[in-house]
């Protein structure tokens, strides 16, 4: 029997259906629907076999093919990287960037590696103060200025530290950001330009819904992301604003943050996703 | 742009000299995409949009308005209805607690209330009762000093319902009262008890929900959660100065049958609005 595109309308839209209630973004989810139904169209499918499921398959390895693209070894590249690697986090307001940052430390120093944390949010009330605790309770040196500060400043004498110090690594944070304030788009670009980071990490968060295309890609746009650490996903979020932010950015999810904690910070497994949306 | 195809199909229906099947068909398909990408929670979409097209192909328009505006119009009435006239804001004694998920901007929407109320004349106080965020004590208390508003947190104190309490009696002399809580979610079950001990001890006159209008489908599955838990008496959606369209948010409020009362459109404290239903939802169709 050859499917046709009849047989395909019912199962593909329970399939975009629950791609959408997941959290995909609507432009995302109707590309790999459509994606999936050129490919379905004018196969052969053996009698009685069922098309949803010959759907949901071929949803899967779609999925699969968007969040292996440039899958990226952390580890590998740390052990790679000349040192101090200089890592620069970015995203917009609230989506847990500095809180990463401390759990990036953390993993690091866990597998031997000396930390710099750098204070590079001058702008936002207490920014500074909660890298310190961190800091602190981490034991990893934080520089940091005063707020009001220049963010290229504080991120430049982290990296002069580390190389007085020799310390294998600088985890630079940076103060959230709307992508449509061209301001401080404009500054992220500065910051990157006078810092020259080896990596460059956008920080979103799992809750976000079509607005994580948005951002991604105009994040990617002004400086090209290295990859993404997806955050909040212990929030039952479904995460399907993986798939979104890996579709948009052709770039990696690195890590997942699975709850505020130090070491609620895991490697992101596409399989990970895959049971969370099938399982 | 969506905004743009769903203009597009609206035009349609304003050259047509009736409506038929098809038509409505096309432009209810064009309004749940808008909805969908606004981040609307889907089966609310289904729903709406079910009683959209019911509505176009049953009732006359209303004397003197062609098909178009009454297709709009039903979209109107149906969106108006889930996402409420704006709350009332009474100026006078009361306490408020904010309450959301991590990174929401309660902190941050804290300071903008209590600059709101004393603007109108009303002794304001905030107290921190987030005993867990690194820094949230000095983030709230620079964020108040710079507003020369009254502010009470105890970074040694661990214990949030505790702080809350004694805070509440530091401040009693004040109109109104605010108290900052940690972030959380409804899957962390320790800390939704700890929200429901500190409404035990506060017990206040309004609970408001701090949202980030990027929220995507999981607010309303939230929102029903602290709802359960202390009772939600609003909502407060923060960052509408992005793309962010707060369909989120909107079905956030209809679950919860409550209304917003402000929306947050930037990080200082001047940028806090009182919510005008007629503009969120021009934005959210785009
Ligand atoms: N449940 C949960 N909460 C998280 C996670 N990551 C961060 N958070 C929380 O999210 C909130 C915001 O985290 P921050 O690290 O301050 O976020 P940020 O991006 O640095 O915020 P800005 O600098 O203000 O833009 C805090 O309450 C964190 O504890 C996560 O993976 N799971
Ligand atoms: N652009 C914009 N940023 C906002 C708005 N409201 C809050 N923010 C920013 O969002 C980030 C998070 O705000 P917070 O007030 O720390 O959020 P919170 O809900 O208190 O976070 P937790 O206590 O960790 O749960 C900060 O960078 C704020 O400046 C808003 O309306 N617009
Ligand atoms: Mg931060
Ligand atoms: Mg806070």
């Amino acid at each position: 029997v050859i499917l046709d595109e009849k047989d395909l309308q019912e199962p593909l839209w329970a399939l975009e259906m629950a791609l959408l209630e997941s959290d995909v973004a609507l432009p995302v989810a109707e590309e790999i629907v459509t994606s999936i139904r050129q490919e379905l169209v004018g196969q052969k499918k053996k009698i009685g076999s069922d098309t949803g499921q010959l759907a949901e398959g071929a949803l899967k390895n779609a999925i699969l093919k968007v969040l292996s693209r440039n899958l990226m070894d952390f580890d590998q590249f740390m052990k790679e990287s000349s040192k101090p690697v200089k890592i620069l986090f970015v995203g917009v307001n609230g989506t847990g960037k500095t809180t990463s940052i401390a759990k990036v430390a953390k993993y690091l120093k866990d597998r031997g590696y000396s930390v710099v944390m750098a204070a590079g949010d001058t702008f936002r009330a207490g920014a500074v103060e909660q890298m310190e605790v961190h800091g602190a309770r981490l034991d990893v040196k934080v520089v940091k200025h005063k707020t009001g500060g220049d963010p290229a400043a504080v991120i430049f004498d982290a990296v002069e530290y580390a190389k007085a110090h020799n310390k294998d690594v600088v985890l630079a944070d940076t103060a959230g950001r709307l992508h449509t304030n061209i301001n401080l788009m404009d500054q992220m670009r500065k910051i990157v330009r006078v810092t020259k980071p080896d990596l460059m990490i956008f920080v979103d968060e799992a809750i976000a819904g079509n607005d994580a295309v948005e951002r991604a890609r105009l994040f990617n746009q002004s400086v090209p992301i290295s990859g993404t650490i997806l955050t909040k996903t212990d929030a039952d979020a479904k995460g399907g604003s993986a798939i979104s932010i890996a579709h948009i950015t052709g770039k990696p999810i690195i890590f997942l943050g699975v709850g505020q904690d130090y070491p609620d910070l895991v490697k992101f497994e596409p399989e990970w996703l895959l049971d969370r949306l099938f399982g | 742009s969506l905004g743009g195809s769903l203009r597009d199909a609206l035009k349609k229906i304003a050259s047509a000299s009736r409506l038929d099947k098809t038509l409505v068909d096309e432009t209810v398909r064009e309004i749940q995409r808008a909805l969908l990408s606004a981040d609307v929670n889907v089966k609310l979409v289904m729903n709406i949009s079910n009683r959209i097209r019911d509505r176009a192909l049953s009732e006359k328009p209303p004397a003197g308005m062609n098909p178009r505006e009454h297709v709009i119009n039903i979209v109107y009435q149906e969106l108006i209805n889930l996402v409420g006239r704006s709350s009332d804001v009474a100026l006078k004694k009361q306490t408020i607690m904010l309450i959301g998920l991590q990174g929401s901007g309660k902190t941050t929407t804290a300071a903008k209330l209590a600059t709101f109320f004393q603007r109108k004349g009303l002794r304001t106080a905030v107290i921190c009762a987030d005993t867990f965020r690194a820094g949230a004590y000095d983030q709230l208390k620079a964020l108040c000093e710079r507003q020369g508003i009254f502010f009470y947190g105890d970074k040694g104190n661990p214990d949030a319902p505790s702080v809350a309490r004694i805070g509440l009696e530091a401040a009693k002399r004040y109109d109104v009262k605010i108290v900052d809580t940690a972030g959380r979610h409804a899957l962390e079950s320790d800390l939704i008890q700890e929200m429901k001990d500190i409404h035990a001890v506060v017990n206040a006159d309004h609970k408001l929900l701090v949202m980030d209008a990027a929220l995507g489908q999981q607010a309303s599955e939230q929102a029903r959660a602290f709802n359960e838990a202390v009772g939600i008496t609003g909502v407060i959606i923060t960052k509408l100065d992005g793309t962010a369209k707060g369909g989120g948010a909107m079905s956030a409020v209809a679950e919860t049958k409550s209304s917003v009362a402000f929306i947050g459109v930037g990080e200082t404290p001047n940028d806090l609005e009182r919510f005008e239903a007629d503009r969120f939802i021009s934005r959210l169709l785009g």
